[in-house]
């Protein structure tokens, strides 16, 4: 520390032990707060089962696997290989989704990231993990919007809108990292997937819930790094 | 870099682990189960300065005595952290989404005199 300025560790040790306990383990809780950009402890209201978290890792390992071995992926901006940055501190979010309304027709489903996240971070690569449930053979179109609210929160503001072929029940990976991107530039911080299928479907997605097929969207994101200009 | 024993006052590594159970923060970091927050500290004498960790050889206490005995410029020399390495975390942020995070430079693993 300059001179003058106490230095933390230095009047540590003429501390009681006990004295000296509380202070490492208080600065222990802020500097771990700080780094990860939390304003304070986070109080967790809807922890995730361990089945949805295990079997959210698998399927995200398993489509890094896939990624790995096709041949001559898709190079744009939605598969980003992603090179450990030098020093940069990099994150991967899971974000289980909230239930949102629902119609006869549409399923609703709500994905939050935090304020903090979406201002200290860059988006690098999102997916959205869905666990189709068909009612039976053949194939089911259903439309999928990508929506999040207007800064003032009063409007939604469509993303994109995708048509899909349903064919099998089971895990599909849609790519949604420009549309994170694009909520996280406007400072918004909700993703709402917006699921339309024909009458007679009923919900596209397994009914129920059940934990280990809930939708999640699994994101990489890298700190963001002060602009740094270089002159020659 | 050495570790501090009880009695050592040269510059040196103190080992501190914050168990995350007992400070109640278990429910919202899910791995790993504590933060070693090591520090360093111990005096760094002038003849110390620039050696990371403490003279282990005879080659270098002689060094130190020249140093100790010829040095004129009365400079401070610091005990710090020499080598670091990053603090993985799996934790819930405010929105219950779970993340996964490597913070750089948490972890102390030796100390030196500057």
């Amino acid at each position: 520390t300059p001179k003058g300025v106490w230095c933390p560790a230095c009047g540590l040790a003429a501390l009681a032990p006990t004295v000296q306990r509380d202070v490492l383990i208080t600065m222990a809780k802020q500097s771990i707060l700080s780094k990860l950009h939390l304003p304070d402890r986070p109080n967790i209201t809807q922890p995730t089962s361990r089945g949805a978290l295990l079997n959210a890792l698998h399927r995200m390992r398993a489509q890094r696997m896939d990624m790995a071995v096709s041949p001559g992926m898709p190079l744009d901006g939605s598969i980003l290989h992603l090179r450990p940055g030098m020093g940069v501190q990099e994150y991967e979010i899971l974000s289980f989704a909230k239930s949102g309304s629902s119609t006869s027709r549409t399923v609703r489903l709500h994905f939050h990231f935090t304020r903090e996240l979406a201002r200290s971070t860059e988006i690098l690569q999102a997916t959205l993990y869905l666990f189709w449930a068909v009612p039976g053979p053949g194939t089911h179109p259903v439309t999928m919007r990508l929506l999040h609210p207007d800064p003032m929160g009063l409007n939604m503001t469509m993303a994109s809108e995708t048509q899909l072929e349903v064919q099998r029940a089971g895990w599909a990976t849609l790519d949604v990292g420009r549309a994170v991107q694009s909520l996280f530039g406007q400072g918004s911080q909700r993703l709402t997937v917006e699921l339309e299928v024909a009458e007679d479907w009923g919900s596209p997605l397994l009914a129920g819930h059940s934990d280990s097929h809930w939708p999640f969207v699994a994101a990489r994101a890298r700190a963001r790094t002060t602009h740094r200009v270089q002159r020659r | 870099g050495i570790d501090c024993s009880g009695d050592s006052r040269m510059c040196c590594r103190k080992e501190f682990f914050v168990d995350f159970k007992e400070i109640g923060w278990e429910d919202c970091i899910i791995q790993p189960e504590g933060y070693h927050m090591n520090y360093c500290t111990g005096l760094c004498p002038l003849h110390m300065a620039g050696i990371p960790g403490l003279a282990a050889s005879f080659h270098t206490a002689v060094l130190n005595l020249i140093k100790a005995n010829n040095a004129d410029a009365a400079v401070d020399s610091c005990c710090v952290p020499t080598q670091r390495r990053p603090l993985s975390l799996l934790y819930y942020d405010r929105d219950s989404n779970i993340v996964k995070t490597d913070i750089p430079d948490m972890i102390v693993d030796a100390c030196g005199c500057t």
